[in-house]
């Protein structure tokens, strides 16, 4: 499966990404 | 994390990244978190390369949720 493949590749990348939403504070304007 | 957290997280998550409430997420919207997220231009769309899964464009809510769960428990729930 490609997708698994890139999946892996940016596991990191996508991990950052929630861990950014996740921080972040939401509804401020 | 309880079910119906992850749940309000992942709408919630979503509208962040979907601000004009279109139902799907672009490229475009994406890269419109770089100055919001301290992500890359590059990084984020490696993100949403990496979410867009049948590789249409465009980013659903089932494809960002599937995504989220894949970061959460480390695979993917269909």
């Amino acid at each position: 499966d490609p997708n698994m493949k890139a999946g892996a590749a940016n596991e990191g990348v996508l991990a950052n990404f929630f861990n950014s939403l996740l921080s972040k504070k939401t509804g401020a304007p | 994390m309880g079910q119906n957290t992850i749940l309000e997280k992942t709408h919630e998550f979503f509208q962040i990244c979907d601000i004009e409430n279109k139902g799907f997420i672009t490229q475009r919207d994406m890269q419109r978190l770089n100055g919001e997220l301290p992500l890359s231009a590059e990084e984020l769309e490696n993100v949403f390369d990496t979410l867009d899964t049948d590789k249409n464009g465009y980013l659903t809510l089932d494809e960002f949720s599937s995504g989220f769960s894949e970061f959460l428990f480390g695979r993917k729930v269909s």
